[in-house]
């Protein structure tokens, strides 16, 4: 369970502290808006209003003894550069800054931000992935044509086993692999190619970009 | 191979072109800004300059004749509206936006938009997932509380096999997988529990989020 500071509840601070709060996390949000505080009172550990940018506002809440610090502010470069050097003087271990530009991203990093977000970037790049073949949800990268995607079970696979659809065993390194098969909550781990699919399932699969296209298309 | 226009030359649209342009895709951007074209030239197979919001010309550009269309303006919702009716008014037969806010997304998935992207609210919550674990590179979820992680091997694993460092057999339900070992561009696929891991290796494992925190701990 970690401590983490979010400054700047906009949409992108405000999913990343909702989400942490689910977690399990301990979240403490701070923003100079007093109706972005209200509304987030009930989806994080604390809520506060004010102005990041200022030390002793920081040094009250307690900054120096989070874990994690979130510089989300994203259209104002200064405030986002001052929390970040002042999170970085009070000594707060891991400091993660949204940028706005890449020039924004390199400052925060000579600030010395353990890591530097571009949400709109990263999701295009993602996209693209996910484009390559419109039926995969989620794809992460291995290498550049390497990856593991997930997939909801195309129609014309359901009531079929994995064997009869076509999927090898785990040991084939050229093929795909079907890594896991979700139904509802309930996952299973490296399937058996006896294991049947139901439509509404989903399988994650890893193994050559092009090789995975074929399942969908 | 497919045939995808983008309108809207930001920093999502930007990435998302030149991303699909080096995987081999046709990409056509348009903006209405003469710079933002200018600088995307080289990096896709065509950029126009218009306003994507008179239909003669998209008509002019072909647009009816793409695979996918991707709107990819944010800040002008009216125009990231328009050019969506249009899209779908010429038949384009998959079309993704980008969103601004709820109200936004809920008004582009109305008009009929196959997919909407919350750049902002993706990232933030993919963020979550990869502090809970702050070693973890990259995390792909299965379902709440089980997900694929892509991790680097942690310095304490260089030189042990997997089984040395702890992994079990693939066939254990219970316990994370690791279901592959990276090496620059060299991939394995389900690593038998013999393989020796080394510095700058890179582990793909799948499993409880739990548990895989423990590997990196
Ligand atoms: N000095 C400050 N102290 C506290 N909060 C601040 C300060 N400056 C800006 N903020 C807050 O940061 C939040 C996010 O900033 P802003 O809206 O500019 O970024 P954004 O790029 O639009 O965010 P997103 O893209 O995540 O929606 C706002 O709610 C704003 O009130
Ligand atoms: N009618 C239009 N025709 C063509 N291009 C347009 C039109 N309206 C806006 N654009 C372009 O869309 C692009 C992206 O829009 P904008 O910059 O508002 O979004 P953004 O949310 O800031 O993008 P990002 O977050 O991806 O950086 C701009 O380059 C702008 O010139």
């Amino acid at each position: 369970k970690q401590h983490v500071v979010i400054v700047g509840l906009g949409r992108f601070g405000t999913r990343l502290g909702r989400t942490l709060y689910q977690l399990g996390h301990d979240v403490m949000a701070i923003d100079r808006d007093e109706e972005r505080v209200q509304s987030m009172m009930s989806e994080v550990t604390y809520a506060i209003r004010g102005d990041a940018t200022q030390e002793s506002v920081l040094r009250e809440m307690g900054v120096h003894n989070f874990d994690i610090g979130i510089v989300a502010i994203g259209a104002n470069i200064e405030a986002s550069i001052m929390v970040s050097v002042l999170f970085k003087t009070m000594n707060v271990p891991y400091i993660v800054a949204r940028a706005n530009s890449d020039l924004h991203g390199n400052t925060l990093e000579r600030i010395g931000c353990d890591r530097v977000i571009h949400p709109e970037e990263e999701s295009g790049r993602r996209l693209a992935y996910e484009l390559f073949n419109p039926d995969v949800e989620e794809y992460l990268g291995v290498t550049s044509s390497f990856g593991v995607s997930r997939l909801a079970v195309p129609d014309r696979f359901a009531n079929m086993t994995l064997r009869e659809a076509g999927f090898s065993g785990p040991r084939d390194k050229y093929r795909v692999v079907v890594i896991a098969l979700r139904r509802g909550e309930n996952v299973t781990l490296i399937p058996d190619s006896n294991e049947m699919m139901r439509l509404g399932d989903e399988l994650v699969i890893v193994g050559r970009d092009n090789l995975v296209q074929q399942i969908t298309a």
